[in-house]
């Protein structure tokens, strides 16, 4: 089914 | 001090259900902007974000920025004793480590008050640019959520797929496969009933549909709903809060491992 990456993955923690 | 008075009180009502299941604890940020929320669910894995302008409150007053971490379904419970039609109120003193909810009925013969303990919520804030997504369809709120619940009895996964013929929603599973496909469609006697897509490139997608029947329960707060797609992005399913903000979800693709 593929795999969930995290949203960190993609945005910045601020 | 912190006093923000809300004539449409059944948005809020709407909000809370609308994340309620998504997001169990979350910081309310209150600032001269509005009203705001940015949490994640569990997995941090879909991520919510709330506004709510102070333009759209009948009075907003917030002497200082303030952060209030709230259990989303003690206050839901909270709010679920407010009536449809009732006036809301949130206050909170500086320093205090309650909130209290008025409501009021709409010919004021009834106001009620209840006192919430905050909570230390300990979140994790990402920050989130603009950006230019290679997809955008607006489509009836109602009509997303019942694709996303029919194609759920069939799949655990959605692939979206953006042409210039439309927006096509796919499934498969164990009994088999199930494709919808939405045409733009802008000559409908409503305006929030039209189809709208607006392609820059073809965007194909794969999401998990637990989080997309969760998002849609956003749907109660605006007749449509935004799905902004890019290959390299977390889609965001955006539900309008007339005159006051809106509702958005992030969620990341799908990949191979």
């Amino acid at each position: 089914e593929g795999f969930q990456p995290l949203l960190k993955n993609y945005y910045n923690s601020i | 001090m912190l006093e923000l008075r809300l004539v449409q009180g059944s948005l809020l009502k709407k909000v809370l259900e609308a994340i309620k299941d998504l997001v169990t604890d979350a910081n309310f940020d209150c600032s001269a902007t509005g009203f705001s929320l940015q949490a994640m669910d569990s997995s941090h894995v879909a991520l919510v974000s709330l506004l709510l302008r102070s333009e759209g409150f009948e009075h907003y007053r917030c002497d200082r920025n303030i952060s209030m971490g709230m259990n989303l379904n003690n206050m839901a419970k909270m709010l679920k004793c407010a009536g449809n039609d009732d006036i809301i109120t949130l206050k909170a003193d500086d320093g205090s480590d309650t909130v209290t909810f008025m409501f009021e009925s709409p010919t004021q013969d009834k106001i009620s008050d209840f006192e919430m303990k905050l909570m230390d919520v300990d979140s994790e804030h990402l920050g989130i640019p603009e950006a230019e997504y290679h997809a955008i369809v607006r489509m009836p709120s109602t009509e997303f959520a019942r694709i996303c619940k029919d194609l759920s009895s069939i799949g655990d996964t959605v692939v979206i797929s953006v042409t210039k013929e439309g927006v096509k929603f796919s499934t498969s599973g164990d009994i088999g496969t199930a494709n919808v496909v939405c045409r733009q469609n802008t000559t409908v006697d409503k305006p929030e009933d039209a189809t709208i897509v607006e392609m820059n490139e073809p965007v194909s997608l794969t999401f998990a549909l637990r989080y997309f029947n969760s998002f849609t329960k956003g749907t109660p707060l605006s007749n449509t709903v935004t799905i902004s797609l890019s290959s390299e992005l977390p889609v965001v399913v955006e539900y309008k809060i007339a005159e006051m903000g809106h509702l958005r979800f992030y969620l990341a693709p799908k990949i191979e491992e």
